[in-house]
This record gives C-alpha cells, sequence and structure tokens, in this order.
C-alpha cells in the first residue's frame, strides 16, 4: 500500500495546493510545487503516483483537479463522528475547539473513568463511563478517537479503543503507545513543534 | 538561508536517528535513512546539506556524530524559558505538561487578561496581568511563547509578544497569524493530524 508517511503528507500538499487555488492559479508544475514545499519534484512525482495519474507531462498539475481528487482519496468531503476521552482540561478545552466541526469532524461523545465527572455535562455532551466505550461509541457510530488522559493511562485507554474497533487515535498524552499495524495513531507533539523554532533561537542567529 | 520546511523536518530527522542509535545501528546511508523516513535520498542529503558536510560518500552517515550535530543545530541542549499566555482548561492543562521540562523547555510564567484568573495560581507560577509582558517576561528572560487564548484574541496577543521581542510561538488557537519574517509560529493544529488518518478510514479501505 502507500507508507504512511506519504499520506501524512498529504494534508500538507492539501493546504499549499488549496492556497494557490484561492490566488487564482490554474496550474503547477512540480518544480514549482517543490519549491513551495520544499521538498523535491521528483518527491512529490513520487508521492503522488501512489494515489493516481496526475498532471500532463511537460505541462504540469491543474490544481483544482488535484485538489478535488486529494480531498476525496483523503476522505476529507465526508463527516467524521469523533470520542473524546479524558475529560479534564485539557479534554473540555478540545469538546468546545471550534476547528473541529467546519472539517466534518464531529464530536459525538464523551467518556472519563473518574465517578466524580461521569455524569457531569461538557459542551452539551453527557460523561460516559469509558467502561461503556464500546456500546456507547459504537451506538454513535464512533471512529476516531481523542484521547486526553494522563500518560500512565494512554496505553491502557488505547488498548481499550482498539478492543472497541476503533482505527484512528488523535493522542494528546506525552506516550508514545503501541497498537496494531491497522490502527492509525497520531501523537499531538508540541515538544518537537519547539524544537523546529529553537534552531532560529540558537546562538549564530 | 535555510528554508523553514527544511527545518521543520529536521525533528524527524533526529527522532528516526535517535530510534537507530537505541537499536544499536552505528551507520547509516541516505538510502537506508531515506526509506525509513519515506523521503527521497536526493532530498535527505539536499536537507542535510544546508547544516554542514555530514557523511562520506559511499559509506553513509555515522549515526552518534549526525545526531549529536543535529542536536546542537538546533539548540537542543540548551534550556529554554517559556511563557504560557492564556490560563484557561488548555493553558493548565499546559502549564502541567511533563514532555517539556525533560527537553529543557521550562515554563517560568503565566499570564491572562481576565481580572478573575490574574493573581491566580497554576501549577506553581502566580497569574500576570498580560499587559505586564514586556516586563515580567523580559526580567525572566523568556524567549519562547505559547498562546492558548480564544482564536478571536490570539493575533492581538501574538502582536504584543512580537512587540515584546519574542521571536518564537507555539500557537494552539485555530486561527493563522501573522508577524515579521523573523518571528517564527508553529500552529498546534489537530484538525490536520485526523485529517491525515481520514485516508484509512475512507471507504474503500
Ligand atoms: N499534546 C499537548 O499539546 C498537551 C497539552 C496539555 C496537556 N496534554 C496532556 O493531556 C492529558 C490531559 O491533561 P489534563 O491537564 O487535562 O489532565 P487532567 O488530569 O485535568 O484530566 C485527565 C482526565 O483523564 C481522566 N482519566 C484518567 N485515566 C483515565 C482512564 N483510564 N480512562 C478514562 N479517563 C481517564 C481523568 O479522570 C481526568 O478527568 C495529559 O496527558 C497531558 O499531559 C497534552
Ligand atoms: N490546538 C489544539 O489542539 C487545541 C485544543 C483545545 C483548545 N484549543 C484552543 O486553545 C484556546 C484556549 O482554549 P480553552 O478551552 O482553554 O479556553 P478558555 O476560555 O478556557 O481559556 C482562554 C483563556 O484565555 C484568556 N484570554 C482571552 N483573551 C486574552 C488576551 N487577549 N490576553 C491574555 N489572555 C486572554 C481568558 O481570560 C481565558 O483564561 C482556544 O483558542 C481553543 O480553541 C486548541
Amino acid at each position: 500500500g502507500v507508507p504512511e508517511v506519504v499520506v501524512e503528507r498529504l494534508p500538507q500538499y492539501l493546504r499549499a495546493l488549496a492556497h494557490l487555488k484561492e490566488s487564482g492559479i490554474e496550474v503547477i508544475s512540480s518544480q514549482q510545487l517543490g519549491d513551495l514545499l520544499q521538498v523535491t519534484p521528483a518527491q512529490i512525482r513520487k508521492d503522488l503516483s501512489y494515489f493516481g495519474r496526475f498532471g500532463k507531462q511537460g505541462r504540469g498539475y491543474a490544481i483544482s483537479n488535484l485538489l478535488a481528487q486529494l480531498r476525496s482519496i483523503l476522505g476529507l468531503d465526508q463527516t467524521w463522528n469523533v470520542a473524546v476521552v479524558g475529560i479534564g482540561r485539557l479534554g473540555r478545552a478540545i469538546i468546545s475547539y471550534p476547528g473541529f466541526e467546519p472539517e466534518g469532524f464531529r464530536i459525538v461523545c464523551a467518556f472519563d473513568s473518574d465517578k466524580a465527572v461521569v455524569g457531569q455535562w461538557a459542551g452539551g455532551l453527557m460523561i460516559h463511563d469509558f467502561s461503556t466505550f464500546k456500546k456507547v461509541a459504537g451506538a454513535e457510530g464512533v471512529q476516531i478517537a481523542v484521547v486526553a488522559v494522563p500518560a500512565a493511562a494512554a496505553q491502557d485507554v488505547i488498548d481499550q479503543l482498539v478492543d472497541a474497533g476503533i482505527k484512528a487515535v488523535l493522542n494528546y498524552a506525552p506516550k508514545s503507545t503501541l497498537a496494531p499495524a491497522d490502527v492509525r495513531i497520531r501523537n499531538v507533539d508540541p515538544v518537537v513543534a519547539l524544537q523546529s523554532m529553537t534552531y532560529y533561537l540558537s546562538a549564530a542567529r
């Protein structure tokens, strides 16, 4: 199949293409796209070749067309049901995060393991006991889980999500976790983001 | 100088190299590293060439050496003083996030604009009025700011951070913001992370 890191690069291609389209540009070569993304043209062509035949030799890519096809391939024109696990401070902030809904990600249920938290309401959702995840999330058609529990609980929570049939997890806890090959885990890692900036702060700059 | 997107790829190279080193591997070719990162060997060599002469033609890269040099280039062996702006739910979660300290990122002060929040304590830090940022953050030697305010306040907050001399901002608010070319902004974008997973959930898979 397609290497995972190639799929991970696609949303960035999409953002670049969407910006180009907004500025009224209709066609782009892999050289120009490569310059924009600072990726070699060969890399771009290789990445895109996994998904279909795009562009015309010597003519470049028709942006609108490529954009529409990639969005469809990535499943971005669909709605996705999302569950949040761990409704502490971060979990509550995630439930109210306004960026999900416009992009088709609907948070439909919330879970916690603390008896003092279960039964409370957060952003219009009643918090369920995480032990009922399989039944409740199944009934809600949940496809994606967001994990906002402490690091020590992350692996156990993910094991239970996997057992319930979840195939995509966005993990905020600072822990690398394990899951079967057919389950995707993305870690929200602010440290990596900070480390991409310290270069500019370092001595010689 | 070095293109920004190249600098952004370095932390990923570092993680791969660190894993290889942990498994006892001492030398790696750009082909092998490329396979690992799913980036063309030409891309790897081009990226690294911006930072120095690494590796020996026909012999590959000595991992320990490359790792140490890249860490130094990225400023990862230093301590960095960090301020958090916006001490609501997310801000409090960020102050207690255990991943920063071990990597040399020390949160040294906290700011908010709500009179009801200013003067409270969060994670051992007293919350200052954001209007005093320049003075307080200056005294604390703050180099990096983390923004956890609502989207509508993000641009104004960043303008004030820039005015106070901050050159690196980690922004959690769902808003693309503007800043001068010598100020780095990284957005923590969970939507892009989710969009890199929906591919696997989509119909045909
Ligand atoms: N990646 C990031 O940018 C980022 C930023 C801040 C915090 N975090 C991380 O997010 C997580 C949550 O932080 P917080 O400040 O909201 O913590 P918190 O203590 O306020 O909330 C954690 C919640 O998880 C619940 N929980 C614990 N174990 C559970 C389990 N097994 N099943 C279900 N629920 C469980 C708790 O009852 C609690 O309500 C932590 O791991 C923290 O390090 C990540
Ligand atoms: N990127 C992510 O993964 C992610 C996840 C959750 C929330 N968020 C975002 O983080 C931000 C905070 O979310 P929250 O739930 O903690 O909100 P919140 O309302 O609980 O807290 C926001 C805080 O910011 C303060 N504030 C507002 N304007 C300010 C200003 N001009 N200067 C200083 N402080 C100011 C408020 O007084 C409040 O204390 C929001 O933008 C939210 O969308 C991002």
